[in-house]
């Protein structure tokens, strides 16, 4: 989940699209390299043990930071496992700024333990990334296959793509080739106005197909479920949150 | 205005109490410090020939970085001048972080240019930040006299107070002696809702009287007003946000 605009949601779908896909049974790592730890908190993670920071430190390898959420019930097929993350990674971006491979350091932790994660069977990992397009949302786009963009309807999201896109074909070119737009997300929608049709229409024009079908509505229950911290599906199944989030699973699903 | 968590109305509430303070007859300096430059294409500017990262580069005095919005109706007594952002000041925290004194650039170019400032006969100066606790913000707050957080109802805000005022208590020790919380500003409340009620219990509970009175709800018409490059009060008149942001900036002038 990327994008440097504050709070166009980026933690919540990393959280319900998560919990969705684990639904329908697969099995989904969650990784938080946010310093707020807003998904750590989110999905009432609390024993923070080894986190984020303690990889990128190389203090512990990738899969010994990786614990379990005990959030699905037993009817799901798919599991939800966490790294968590903590505020100490708040001065990353100083702390490792002099470091030779400095955008790196979280790709190549995740491949030395390669063997071990690949052997939890994980379907989907979801990076969950800070409103910046610093060196850890860096290190995010290097490890990542693809990435998810949520954007309000909002004018001061909209300006923001224009550099996120040239931070990402950055990247691609020069760190990590297989690196492609997934899709773009629009979310908190207030269904009873213009502007958000009007967006809709506008960001169709020039994404095309990158635009995901789904759009997520402003829906309260999203932000009551964070403060117990479920996932949508877990605190209210018939919220118009938990089936937005199924239907952008399902999209998801059908290309795999 | 200052929250690292993003989205929360830093530039919605930078913009619309500026433009109701100069409706009320006081002259006011905004100075963008977000290299995402919102508050810069929020009020409609374009032509940014000196901006914030010249000031910090040493490049301008601040003074020579100060443009008039021509804003403000013949019937305005007050003005609305501004510092523009840029997205070259996104490396701001690499590349200054290197430099004596760091924290203090934003301050010292500010006391530089004191004389010609106070000329200008400000009544207010409000610095709009971006969704983090780096360098940027620092020296914004190593510069203020007093911070207003905006924070909307949402558990990921409420966690950040903890860091925030860690922060500001740090800056305020080692830095900048007379910084003080003017105000916690409720935002983005949805009026339907109980978790707003809640919300603002809690707050009041753990804030006191730092808790402004005002509370600003949820208003599709501030989006839309900074599609079109205007604050609330020249965009739409009658709209609540218009009447919030009014009452904000009454409270704000009941204490000059
Ligand atoms: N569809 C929605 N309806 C209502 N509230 C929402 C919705 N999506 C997100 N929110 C709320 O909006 C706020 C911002 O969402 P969130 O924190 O997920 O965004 P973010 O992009 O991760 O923010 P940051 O940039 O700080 O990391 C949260 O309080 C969340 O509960
Ligand atoms: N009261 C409100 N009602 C409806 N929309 C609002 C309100 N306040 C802010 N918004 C919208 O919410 C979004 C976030 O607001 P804004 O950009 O001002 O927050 P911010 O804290 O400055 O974000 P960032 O952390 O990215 O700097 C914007 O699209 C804005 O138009
Ligand atoms: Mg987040
Ligand atoms: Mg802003």
């Amino acid at each position: 989940m990327v994008n440097q605009k504050g709070g166009v949601a980026k933690t919540t779908t990393a959280i319900n699209l998560g919990a969705a896909l684990a639904e329908r049974g697969r099995n989904v790592l969650l990784v938080d390299v946010d310093p707020q730890a807003n998904l750590t908190s989110g999905i009432g993670f609390v024993n923070k043990k080894k986190t984020i920071y303690a990889v990128m430190k190389k203090e512990v390898g990738f899969a010994e930071a990786i614990y379990p959420t005990g959030l699905e019930p037993e009817d799901w097929k798919g599991k939800i496992d966490i790294v968590p993350s903590h505020i100490e990674l708040a001065n990353a971006e100083l702390e490792f700024s002099g470091e030779i491979g400095r955008e790196t350091i979280l790709k190549e932790a995740f491949e030395d333990a390669k063997e071990r994660i690949s052997g939890a069977g994980y379907d989907y990992v979801i990076l969950d990334t800070n409103p910046s397009l610093g060196l850890l949302t860096v290190n995010a786009l290097s490890l990542a296959d693809s990435l998810i963009v949520p954007l309000e309807p909002s004018i001061f999201a909209l300006d923001g793509m224009e550099h996120l896109t040239d931070v990402i074909r950055l990247v691609k070119r020069k760190i990590n080739t297989k690196l492609r737009i997934r899709g773009i997300l629009l979310t908190r929608v207030d269904g009873r106005t213009k502007i958000a049709e009007e967006f809709y229409d506008e960001l169709k024009e020039v994404f095309g197909d990158k635009l995901f079908d789904t759009v997520i509505h402003q829906n309260v229950r999203l932000s009551e479920a964070q403060t117990e911290g479920l996932p949508i599906n877990l605190y209210d199944e018939k919220a118009s949150g938990t089936r937005e989030y199924a239907a952008l699973s399902e999209e998801l699903i059908s290309n795999e």
